[in-house]
Formats: C-alpha cells, structure tokens, sequence
C-alpha cells in the first residue's frame, strides 16, 4: 500500500509541475 | 468590479494614480510577471528531474533488494546444507569409532 | 527609458490606452503576478520534498548494498569452504579404499 501511495503521490506531483509547464501566463 | 474590491495592493494610490505613474507600474508588474514565470517554470523543470531521478533510484533499489533476497536464501540453504553434512560425518565418525 | 525600450508586449497599445484600461490591466498583472509566484513557491517547495526523498532513498540504497556486498561475500567464503571439506572428504573415501 505503501508502495502504491507513494506512486499516486508522485504522479500527482508529476501532473502539478506539468501543469505548471503547461499553463500559459496571460499577456495583455 | 470596482478597483476596491480587486485586492490591488493600494486601492486609493490606483485611483489617484497619473497616465504615466500607471505606465510604469504595468511594465514594472510586466517585467516582474515574466521573470517569475521563468523561476515558476525552472522550478517545475528541476522538480520534474529530481522526481525522474528519484523513480530510477527506486527501481534500481527494488531490484537490489531482489538480488539480495536472492543471495540471501543460498547462503541460508549452503549453511543448512554445511550443518547437515557436519552431522552426518560426526555420526559416521562416531560410528566408526564403536 | 521610455515604453518602447522596455519591452512591454506592445507598447503602442500603453500609449493608447486609456485610465481605465490600465487600472484593469495593473490589476490583472497584479493577480497574475501574485498566483505565479504562489505557484514558484509551491513548485520548489515540492521540489525539495522529493530532493529529502530522493536524499533518503539513496541512504537506504547505499545501506543495502553495504549488506548485499556482505551477503555475497559470506556465500562465496561458504562455497569455498563447502568445496574444500567435500574434497576432502573424497580423498579420504580414496585413502580409505585403498
């Protein structure tokens, strides 16, 4: 179970910091 | 919305705030959003890395551990094996004495 | 240095613009600038979480291999060992024979 929280955790993160990546900062 | 209620820091100074005044402070925020969006997305790159080399580090550790499970079993089976065959040369010792 | 030279994303559309338009825009930038930077701050704040982890991971990987070494070491002292006492033991039957 361990094992398995630990994958979710990093895929969560995984996805934050593409989202992060992905996520255009507005111009004007 | 009202400039009251858009949380800018100093409501009252946009107010009253000149052309120019206003000028300035949109390249100053313009400048500080890019850099900060730079920071944001080195920070996520690093991040990204650090959790890559992190899920290598852990297959490698799983595959140790498979290793010295593996290991670990012979050297219990060798020594069980090494007791059994001192028994037995004790006793055909002992035999062979009476 | 004036609008041009500074690189606002247009700087034509600054000199146009009117009071209004720069109030909403200072408070967009305002917003944005304030979410990107919570999210730098997240971003490496996570960063160093799975740093410390991966820190850690290598701690327990070095450890088990210090074992895994060990193990080995212990097994091939055995083989060794058990090699040595079998021989022996058949030259003894021989001697015994003849």
């Amino acid at each position: 179970a361990n094992m398995k929280a630990g994958a979710a955790t990093e895929g969560v993160l995984a996805n934050f910091f593409n989202s992060l990546l992905s996520k255009k900062t507005g111009s004007p | 919305m009202s400039v009251e209620d858009q949380g800018y820091p100093d409501p009252l100074l946009l107010l009253q705030a000149g052309p120019e005044w206003m000028r300035a402070e949109i390249q100053r925020l313009s400048r500080e959003l890019s850099e900060t969006t730079n920071e944001k997305i080195q920070a996520a790159e690093y991040g990204l890395v650090v959790l890559e080399e992190k899920q290598q580090l852990k297959q490698q550790y799983d595959e140790l551990e498979i290793e010295y499970e593996g290991v670990r079993q012979e050297l219990d089976l060798l020594k069980e094996a090494f007791g059994q065959a001192y028994s037995n040369h004790r006793k055909v010792a002992a035999d062979g004495e009476s």
